[in-house]
């Protein structure tokens, strides 16, 4: 399980 | 960031605007839902913990700060400015709020992506905010007339999640291809409750009549 994307949004 | 997601979060600024604008300019938060309010208190609250332990860009930091200060600018309001905590009806803002969080949390705590404090906080802060609007869509069914700017409030905030599905499309097929089933999900279903709201605000806006939603 590849780390989650980035919580780049609002 | 993209156009979508920028103009998503203009959007999301500019209904907190017309709403601090409505209070501070009337001196009155009629029609407006105190519940929804405090729900959103907790939804910037849950998602923004990381605001000073992870640093995203310089933008991302002060719309956090803004989204948390306005936010609680608002409930302190309505709940303890001395003209217009008077305005506020809560017979008519009937919504058991608090109801919602706990199937939020609890769902939080079955579905995240990592099962750490703030993951789970920020995955309950999603689902939260999905059904946040809930208490206010309620309180407009319930009132007979909806001022023009908590109509534009309304609607400005439906928009803004709508706008952010269309940056997780551009995102998707066009960057990074990283599947987002928790934020999809959650905004998909808090821009399918506003879906009624829109029909009748468009509707009203199309024959120049005031806004009314049929109970």
């Amino acid at each position: 399980q590849s780390a989650q994307p980035a919580k780049d949004e609002l | 960031m993209n156009l979508f997601r920028l103009a998503g979060d203009m959007t999301h600024l500019f209904s907190i605007i017309v709403l601090l604008l409505k209070i501070h300019a009337t001196k009155s938060c009629s029609g407006i839902s105190l519940k929804t309010q405090e729900l959103y208190v907790i939804v910037f609250l849950t998602r923004y913990l990381d605001l000073f332990t992870r640093f995203v860009s310089l933008y991302n930091t002060v719309m956090k700060i803004v989204f948390i200060g306005t936010s609680f600018a608002i409930v302190w309001y309505m709940r303890y400015h001395k003209v217009v905590k008077q305005t506020y009806n809560k017979d008519e803002d009937t919504f058991k709020h608090y109801f919602l969080l706990l199937p939020c949390f609890v769902l939080a705590l079955l579905l995240h992506n990592e099962f750490t404090t703030m993951d789970v906080l920020w995955t309950f802060s999603l689902y939260l905010e999905a059904v946040a609007i809930l208490p206010q869509l309620v309180l407009l069914q319930q009132s007979r007339n909806i001022d023009n700017l908590t109509g534009n409030y309304v609607f400005f905030l439906g928009a803004y999640r709508g706008l952010y599905v269309l940056n997780w499309i551009y995102r998707y097929f066009l960057q990074d291809h990283r599947a987002r089933w928790i934020p999809w999900i959650s905004g998909l279903v808090q821009t399918a409750l506003y879906a009624d709201f829109f029909y009748y605000y468009i509707l009203s806006w199309k024959k120049h009549e005031k806004l009314k939603l049929p109970a």
